[in-house]
């Protein structure tokens, strides 16, 4: 059987309002190490990758390993009747069909379970190669959702491009065109209110800004988000998750037709 | 124009 409990019950609300609308049904794989999820997106332009590891829980037991499919929609109805301040724990058992959500209030008076049923599902796992980026960008969350909001009021696609004189975002659109430029800024009293701008070479990359947009509904799981890139690479839009792990998402370039 | 590419072509499969 598998029991996780997570204090911080906020975060998996989070992570679930971050990935519904990207993915619909995934596998949550348990093992010892974490709950972790690797999915793409239905037109196989995008791949997001979750893990929680099993040390950032309260409680961590995983008799074996365990791959339950959920539907991502439905997972997150049951996880938005979790205050933010509850208490979350999953249950199930090996080999069966269920998976039980339990939410606990802060002060133990109020106890709720869920179950919802998992489903089938077939999704191929890819194996993602560790990469060297040509640069790596870190920035505060808030400020990149702000520009692909932005952006996409303009245009369809950004242009990410890294230089030495910062990082900058670019697009065209019917009504005009816009640049916005980032420089490294370190001088901050928060580190995770610095831009760090890490340029092994320069790079310039196209990506779809709709894909962006949803990207950034991550923002509220952390201050800083990391951009990787290399120009054969997918992008890497990384947000930490605080002392348990990550959630990755990987978006292929467009190219020049 | 841009075409978009496909993730799965930077992954490794099985």
């Amino acid at each position: 059987m598998l029991e996780f409990r997570l204090v911080q019950g906020s975060l998996l609300k989070k992570v679930m309002e971050a990935i519904k609308d990207l993915v619909t049904d995934a596998n949550f794989e348990c093992s010892s190490t974490g709950f972790s999820l690797q999915a793409m997106d239905s037109s196989h332009v995008a791949l997001v990758a979750l893990l929680l590891r099993s040390e950032g829980f309260e409680h961590y037991r995983c008799d074996r390993n365990l791959s339950m499919g959920m539907n991502l929609n439905n997972m997150s109805k049951m996880l938005k009747c979790a205050g933010n301040d509850d208490i979350i724990t999953i249950k199930a058992d090996d080999g069966g069909d269920i998976v039980t959500f339990m939410f606990e209030s802060p002060s133990q008076d109020k106890i709720s379970d869920f179950e919802m049923k998992l489903m089938d599902i077939s999704s191929e796992q890819l194996g993602i190669p560790e990469s060297e980026y040509q640069s790596i960008v870190r920035m505060p969350a808030a400020e990149f959702q702000r520009i692909c909001k932005d952006l996409s009021s303009i245009g369809d696609t950004v242009i990410i491009s890294v230089t030495k004189e910062g990082v900058k975002f670019s697009t065209r659109g019917d009504i005009g065109s816009a640049n916005i430029v980032c420089r490294q800024n370190t001088s901050v009293d928060k580190p995770e209110e610095a831009t760090v701008i890490e340029m092994k070479e320069p790079v310039s990359l196209t990506f779809a800004l709709r894909y962006m947009n949803s990207f950034t509904k991550a923002t509220p799981l952390s201050n800083s988000v990391s951009l990787s890139m290399s120009s054969d690479l997918p992008l890497v839009v990384e947000y930490k998750i605080a002392d348990m792990g990550y959630l990755r998402f990987y978006l292929a370039p467009k190219i020049e037709d | 124009h841009h075409s978009q590419t496909l993730i799965s072509r930077f992954f490794i499969r099985g």
